[in-house]
């Protein structure tokens, strides 16, 4: 699965995620990455989220509406939203990764598998590219 | 800060014991082709949109990862890709699954939040709104890679599961 998630500088973001899904799937199986709310998300209220994990759970849990959900409705800053619902996923017994942007430009990554390949950029010059959780 | 943008490869039992040195820069490289992407148009004023689009259509283009060509293979040993988009401004969405020629199937997701009145199109419809719009088809070989190929051979000759054979999402 890739994904992307920008704001821009007009304070818009988006999301977008592509996959293959699992090797070896049968009788038509879809996971979450085309399911919106659950592998992507966006809007310029709170954030904009694409997921990669377990699509099962991730549909379950909603994890991309969850995420922003909490951001607009409670506050919690992007970080906090996306390592909030990814534990409560993993607790379910889901795993993988989410990428969020909030509209004032935080860019945050939350993974509760070992690595997860990921980057990271911004106007202020940082350019991040990481793959292992102690990256 | 006045644009900022983040993008993943996939999850799972990355380590760096599982990595050679020469396939851990293999994958940093191609992760950064894709960043440079959206990074390219953010730097000159384009929307959020335009710029997660160019990200994930290169990293479709990229056969390290499981999307696009490179995507891994269904049980029939074919390709069924799936993608979406949504756009915070106005939260309008596109989604699409199953499908098995469209060469970047986040270009087909973007149609169809442009320029039909539904969200989620499957399988041979899907294909259908895509040869209406102009969307780019292939020929089904585009996807194939012989890792993924040999992946499934090995689960379906050892009774596997996906995550014996590929622990990385989605």
């Amino acid at each position: 699965t890739v994904g992307a998630v920008a704001v821009d500088s007009e304070g818009h973001v988006a999301a977008a995620t592509s996959t293959g899904g699992l090797t070896g799937k049968r009788w038509g199986r879809v996971g979450d990455t085309p399911v919106i709310g659950a592998g992507t998300y966006a809007d310029d209220r709170a954030c904009a989220v694409s997921a990669t994990g377990t699509g099962e759970f991730f549909i379950r849990e909603g994890v991309a509406h969850e995420i922003c959900a909490r951001i607009r409705f409670t506050g919690e800053s992007p970080q906090t939203a996306a390592d909030a619902v990814m534990l409560e996923t993993g607790e379910m017994g889901g795993d993988g990764g989410v990428i969020v942007v909030s509209p004032d430009g935080q860019a945050v990554f939350s993974f509760n598998t070992p690595g997860m390949y990921r980057g990271r950029a911004t106007s202020e010059g940082l350019r991040q590219i990481a793959i292992y959780r102690d990256d | 800060v006045r644009w900022s943008i983040a993008i993943h490869g996939g999850a799972g039992t990355i380590t760096r014991e599982a990595m050679t040195p020469e396939k851990e820069a293999e994958y940093r490289a191609a992760l950064d082709r894709g960043l440079a992407a959206g990074i390219a148009v953010l730097e000159n004023g384009g929307s959020s949109l335009d710029a997660v689009t160019a990200v994930v259509v290169t990293m479709e283009d990229d056969p390290h990862f499981n999307a696009g060509r490179g995507a891994v293979f269904t049980w029939d040993g074919t390709n069924s890709l799936d993608a979406a988009i949504m756009d915070g401004r106005t939260r309008k969405a596109g989604a699409v699954a199953g499908l098995t020629r469209i060469k970047n199937p986040v270009k087909l997701a973007r149609a169809v939040m442009e320029k039909g009145p539904h969200v989620f199109l499957t399988g041979e419809g899907a294909e259908q709104f895509a040869k209406l719009h102009g969307i780019e088809e292939v020929d089904p070989s585009w996807f194939y890679t012989q890792e993924r190929w040999d992946q499934l051979q090995k689960l379906k000759a050892e009774n596997l599961t996906h995550r014996d054979v590929d622990y990385k999402y989605g």
